[in-house]
């Protein structure tokens, strides 16, 4: 992944990477109206419950990581049963980074931005409890970390695959093709994080000090969403359940 | 709903042909 002399500090690995991230506003777009079209679907007077809500949103943005991880550079090369493991180890990673890389662009600490657009304040979210709340403290703590690094659109393109190609994920049949991207990937960032950030001292190690909280933070709000199906309350036949289910199979 | 392939969805997006 080095970079051509022409432009030094920029490896064409980092460049591809971004290629693949999805058009946020076709996104929201694409959400905003499947969720118009099910409150039409809905009488008037019956509200969803704040909560389902915010699972048919966190399925829908399922639905777009699973069609980016689809069209990425080195996945579509892999077997479908490969991209399955891939997508069942660290599909709750993905979807936190999501929000996360929202809330850095957002910058604000008192609220937070949804895929839709929407602004919801902290203090609604703190009544809904401890845990769920905490998270949301935790996961705005990671963001304030990012966002003081600046970090930036091809950094987040390169610790999207990192998370999504992880060679520790078991019964893969390419494990080494994996591996060999994620060697890429991290000789990519490093490299431009060098070049990029030359005063920023270790500025690739800080930014993947951040996958393992974004993982054991990923692994509670799965429990949580465990807990909350179990409890009956999120809408059940679709995309999140399936792959909540997948790990836990 | 038991006879469902657990990671039915999964497969048929990863599967599906977009040409169509």
């Amino acid at each position: 992944p080095h970079s051509s002399p022409m432009n030094p500090g920029m490896p064409p690995l980092v460049l591809e990477l971004v290629s693949c991230d999805p058009d946020e506003e076709q996104v929201r777009g694409k959400i905003c109206a499947y969720l118009h079209q099910e409150q039409s679907g809905r009488g008037k007077l019956d509200k969803p419950r704040p909560f389902s809500l915010l699972c048919v949103m966190a399925d829908q943005t399922l639905f777009s990581i699973v069609e980016w991880a689809r069209s990425c550079v080195f996945f579509k090369e892999l077997k479908v049963g490969d991209q399955m493991r891939l997508l069942h180890n660290c599909w709750s990673e993905l979807l936190l980074l999501d929000h996360i890389c929202r809330q850095v662009h957002h910058g604000r600490d008192s609220s937070l931005l949804l895929i839709t657009g929407q602004e919801v304040d902290l203090s609604t979210v703190s009544d809904a409890g401890p845990p769920l709340s905490s998270m949301v403290q935790r996961g705005q703590e990671l963001a304030r970390r990012l966002q003081l690094l600046q970090v930036d659109r091809r950094e987040m393109a390169c610790l999207k695959f990192l998370i999504l190609f992880n060679p520790n994920v078991k019964l893969l049949e390419n494990q080494q093709f994996v591996e060999s991207v994620q060697e890429q990937v991290n000789g990519a960032l490093l490299e431009y994080t060098l070049y990029s950030y030359p005063q920023c001292l270790d500025r690739f190690g800080q930014l993947i000090l951040r996958l393992p909280e974004v993982r054991s933070l990923s692994a509670q709000a799965e429990d949580y969403l465990c807990y909350k199906h179990l409890c009956g309350e999120v809408p059940c036949n679709n995309l999140l359940i399936e792959m909540l289910h997948a790990k836990r199979s | 709903k038991e006879g469902k392939k657990p990671q039915a969805l999964l497969h048929y997006l990863l599967n599906k042909d977009d040409s169509k």
